[in-house]
């Protein structure tokens, strides 16, 4: 397997004694195999490649600090610095009636993200509201009330309705007028090639004025990443990447794509179908699982 | 003049790249190229050749083989069985999200169009709004949907439409499965299960074009129960395809259709010269 050629690799570097450049690049490949297969972006790998190589060959060795951990360590800095923040935070309301945007391609899990990110706060205590404001996708209110009734969240929304704008603007207005400490607005997916959609959520956005937008990205995402990222930050502002599906077998590559595109730190991962099947973004374990 | 492994490694070094680029798999790409290496090393090529175009055509010949493997019209596949009185029966798995029950919708109406009687079965008893959602689709176009309650057995709904359908004398049955992660043994087992007590005619994969290594796995687990082709979806987000690559390769089986919208008229035969040319520069 991949992860135990990588360890192999490691392995042989831990036993030499001094800088062996040949074990280095046996390494280097192995990391760069290893982060294509996790969806990192081609370009980005032979880019962080060319730098860990280079760090791992010219760096002095820091005290008490073996080779190994060391080229661990450059390629942990070398992944951080897309990613926003090296540390796990809970990402909690700063503010009462916080509003968050959910947007994102055809079927990256945003109802369902809408839901257990609903679900996360009320058990921290504080009060959610969810907007169903997707009037596309058939049975899009169903399935968000379904959703979120087992833990008695509230949802608003209207299956007849066709103003996403009005359905969003009346949503936020609802759950302002009770107090909710965060409201939640789920949208219906959309791509950048969807020039009517597109601009559809910068009218939702520019008519609810939300506090934060999230972009919900497909754990499964590969090369596209990117640019479809880019797509969204280009038509609003992406305060924040939620990465869904990484109970797959994918790594999640693509996501880093999307931070760098949008410049917004990821905050939470999805791990499942099921409403608490949402963690915090925990930068370590993310990228030694990039690593296989 | 003999073409060498020397000149083949940097040329097909960068024919692996665009295939990276275009989203085909790592072990799918190593897998082409390594083939390649094999079938061209020592290969005469003439004196005035471009070594560089000497090996795009074999490139494009090994893709375009790989893509055509098994290729079938499904439509006569379901016009033998019609003519035979018996019904045809087609389950949807894949990966959530992907676009099954929108795919069914889309072939339903294009079945619907060539004059079939059609029934569709909700077999996705798990996912909040699925079977509301399936129903506002069938209700769209046309068609009955055989729906139980929601924690129902997969089984048994796929099993009574099709017992539905041979009593009325409907032609196809299109059977809409719940999304699930090829890593979730029970769920892998659920699929396992339906496709054995329903014993449909075709397994079609459906598959996200946006997706990169982990339709390989996808396709290799989901391969489990015997595919007979796939659809691949959302190829208007611009996707490159190469997930096509992945999948047909793993599966052996033909890419039949693909999604190119959200309407229920964006399903287009899928053409493997438009893939090819889209993933080589
Ligand atoms: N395995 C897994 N499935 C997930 C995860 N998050 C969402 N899903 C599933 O992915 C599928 C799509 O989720 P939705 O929430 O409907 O996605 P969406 O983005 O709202 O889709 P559209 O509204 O059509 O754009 C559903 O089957 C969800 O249960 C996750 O973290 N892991
Ligand atoms: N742009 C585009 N969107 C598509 C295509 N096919 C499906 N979709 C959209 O993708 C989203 C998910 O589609 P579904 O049909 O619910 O996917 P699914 O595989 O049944 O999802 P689960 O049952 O939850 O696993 C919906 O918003 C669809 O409209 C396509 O070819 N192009
Ligand atoms: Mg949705
Ligand atoms: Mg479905």
């Amino acid at each position: 397997s991949l992860s135990g050629a990588l360890s192999g690799a490691l392995r042989k570097l831990t036993k030499a004694g001094v800088v062996d450049e040949s074990l280095i690049k046996e390494l280097v490949k192995d990391i760069q195999k290893a982060l294509l297969l996790s969806d990192v972006n081609v370009k980005l790998v032979f880019e962080l490649s060319k730098n860990i190589e280079s760090r791992a060959m010219e760096e002095k060795l820091p005290k008490g600090v073996s080779r190994k951990e060391h080229i661990i360590k450059i390629v942990y800095e070398e992944l951080s610095k897309f990613m926003g923040s090296d540390t796990k935070k809970e990402h909690l309301p700063d503010k009462k009636g916080k509003v968050v945007l959910m947007i994102g391609i055809q079927g990256s899990g945003k109802t369902t993200t809408t839901g257990k990110l609903a679900r996360f706060y009320q058990k921290r205590g504080f009060k959610v509201g969810v907007v169903g404001a997707d009037t596309w996708r058939p049975g899009a209110f169903e399935q968000l009330k379904q959703f979120c009734a087992e833990n008695n969240i509230p949802v608003f929304g209207d299956p007849k309705e066709k103003d996403s704008i009005k359905l969003a603007r009346e949503g936020v207005k609802f759950f302002k007028e009770k107090v909710s400490d965060i409201i939640l607005v789920d949208t219906a997916g959309r791509h950048r090639e969807e020039k009517g959609l597109i601009d559809e959520m910068k009218e939702i956005s520019n008519t609810i004025n939300p506090d934060e937008v999230t972009l919900v990205i497909d754990g499964t995402i590969g090369q596209q990443a990117f640019v479809q990222a880019e797509g969204f930050a280009n038509a609003t502002n992406v305060g924040s990447i939620i990465v869904t599906k990484l109970d797959g077998s994918a790594k999640g590559g693509g996501a880093l794509s999307a931070a760098a595109a949008t410049g917004a730190p990821i905050k939470f991962i999805g791990t499942g179908e099921r409403i608490d099947s949402i963690e915090p973004f925990d930068p370590k374990r993310f990228v030694s699982r990039l690593l296989g | 003049k003999k073409i060498t492994e020397k000149d083949l490694d940097k040329i097909l070094e960068d024919f692996e790249l665009s295939l990276l680029e275009s989203d085909v798999s790592l072990k799918v790409s190593e897998k082409i190229v390594n083939e390649l290496k094999k079938k061209l090393t020592g290969e005469k090529i003439g004196l005035t050749s471009n070594k560089k175009d000497f090996v795009k055509i074999a490139v494009e010949e090994t893709l375009t083989e790989i893509l055509e493997f098994k290729k079938y019209d499904v439509f006569k596949e379901i016009e033998k069985k019609r003519k035979a009185g018996e019904i045809f029966s087609i389950a949807f798995v894949g990966f959530n999200g992907t676009g099954k029950t929108t795919s069914i919708a889309k072939f339903g109406k294009l079945l619907l169009d060539k004059g079939y009687k059609v029934v569709i079965a909700a077999s996705d008893t798990f996912r909040a709004g699925s079977i509301e959602q399936l129903s506002l689709h069938a209700e769209n176009i046309g068609i009955k949907v055989i729906k139980h309650n929601y924690g129902a057995d997969p089984a048994a709904v796929a099993f009574d439409a099709i017992s539905h359908a041979k009593a009325r004398g409907i032609d196809v049955v299109l059977i809409d499965t719940a999304g699930r992660s090829e890593m979730n043994r029970n769920l892998m087992d659920e699929m396992k299960k339906l496709v054995r007590v329903a014993n449909p005619d075709m397994k079609i994969f459906v598959g996200d074009s946006l997706a990169g290594n982990a339709v390989a796995e996808q396709a290799e687990k989901f391969s489990d129960i015997g595919l007979d082709g796939s659809i691949l979806t959302k190829v208007d987000a611009d996707s490159r395809g190469g997930a096509a690559l992945s999948i047909s390769y793993i599966t052996g089986k033909p890419i039949l259709f693909i999604g190119t919208g959200q309407g229920y008229d964006d399903l287009e035969p899928f053409d493997p010269k438009w893939l090819v040319e889209r993933i080589l520069p």
